[in-house]
């Protein structure tokens, strides 16, 4: 699993 | 997106908008801390600084404008057209004792030490504890008008659906973000009380009163 990167929520 | 972070987001959108109607049909912002509003557009002017550079979706982008519009009108009824209504006496808590541990906290635990990354991160920490002075003063004042309590049932509930999101992405899109999660059960847990006076009380139509 990796760390999320893109800022998609808000 | 998910269903979820769509309910979510609506919970937070309709969270904002019962704030609004409060304030404009009753032209009073009685119960209301201004603090956890200046809190508030904060956090949004913080994290959406990106508005600027980045280019998610029509919808990210129409709902972070709303969020920050939202906000800053709060504020402004708040402290200008309605100002002989805002309890002043009441909404004394200290908020640089959010910020700055917020701020302090944002430049040492982050994903990437760059400028966006850690208005992002300082947002999110930020966000864990804006309704703070909100539930301080509903504490002080011992009671909130029904609409006041709806208000905060909604925006409770949205980073409460924000968790199932989270673990939603975790095992559907394989990512997480530890940062956001965390922060996100500490603001949740922080409505707990809340969500079980709303229950017991306001859905049966009684007044939320919190015990002396």
């Amino acid at each position: 699993k990796e760390q999320n990167k893109e800022k998609d929520e808000l | 997106m998910n269903i979820f972070r769509l309910l979510g987001d609506l919970s937070h959108l309709l969270a904002i908008i019962i704030l609004l109607v409060k304030i404009w049909k009753t032209r009073s912002c009685a119960g209301i801390s201004g603090k956890s509003q200046i809190l508030f557009a904060v956090v949004y002017t913080s994290r959406y600084l990106d508005l600027i550079n980045a280019f998610i979706s029509p919808y990210n982008t129409i709902m972070k404008i709303v969020f920050l519009a939202a906000s800053y009108g709060t504020i402004y009824l708040m402290y200008m057209k309605f100002k002989a209504t805002y309890d002043v006496n009441h909404d004394t808590f200290r908020i640089e004792f959010l910020i700055a541990p917020a701020a302090v906290l944002a430049l040492i635990v982050n994903h990437a030490f760059e400028p966006l990354e850690i208005l992002w991160t300082f947002s999110i920490y930020l966000e864990s504890v804006a309704i703070l002075p909100q539930l301080f003063l509903v504490s002080k004042t011992g009671e909130a008008e029904s609409i006041t309590s709806h208000y905060l049932f909604m925006l409770g509930s949205y980073r409460a659906l924000y968790i199932f999101n989270w673990i939603y992405r975790y095992y559907a899109e394989n990512h997480y973000d530890l940062i956001a999660i965390v922060a996100g059960i500490v603001q949740t847990v922080l409505y707990c009380d809340f969500f079980y006076l709303y229950i017991t009380k306001v859905l049966k139509g009684k007044k939320l009163q919190l015990p002396a």
